[in-house]
């Protein structure tokens, strides 16, 4: 028997940045 | 400034992981179109996506090794600045996946990558204002 690989998946936002727009400097 | 990107290489970059979209379809990471991010916003509701144009590109003073982006984000042009690994991966609108060293990014991610540049429009998110 083999035991079944889980493959990750990961959520889209976690690839792009977190830029909070009402951050300056 | 930002603290600098976590230096362990995300595993959500290495070419051939598996992404889930808002809207549940799964797509891997090298397969990503600017309309994913779009949608994906668009149907998740709290978050908004917003156009972050490359102002400048810097060694960082701060953190030798990595590369401080400059960015003005989103409607209010809001200055933004962050420090990265320079194979760090930005999604710029309509080009795809960009890198400060895209050799760097072939090496560690596996990830085609092109040469991000001052003017390139990356995508980025930001909580969606309350109304």
């Amino acid at each position: 028997n083999v035991e079944p690989r889980s493959v990750p998946v990961f959520p889209w936002h976690s690839l792009v940045p977190f830029l909070d727009s009402s951050q300056s400097g | 400034v930002t603290p600098a990107a976590p230096t362990n290489n995300p595993s959500h970059f290495m070419k051939g992981a598996i992404i889930q979209l808002a809207t549940g379809e799964l797509k891997r990471v090298e397969d990503l179109q600017t309309q994913d991010f779009v949608r994906s916003a668009e149907v998740s509701g709290g978050l908004k996506i917003d156009s972050s144009m490359v102002m400048d590109i810097r060694p960082s003073q701060q953190r030798p090794g990595l590369v401080s982006l400059h960015f003005t984000v989103g409607e209010q042009q809001s200055k933004v600045t962050i420090d990265v690994p320079p194979e760090h991966p930005f999604f710029v609108f309509g080009q795809g996946w960009s890198s400060c060293s895209p050799e760097r990014t072939a090496q560690l991610y596996g990830l085609t990558c092109h040469h991000l540049q001052v003017g390139d429009m990356c995508v980025s998110i930001t909580l969606q204002q309350q109304q």
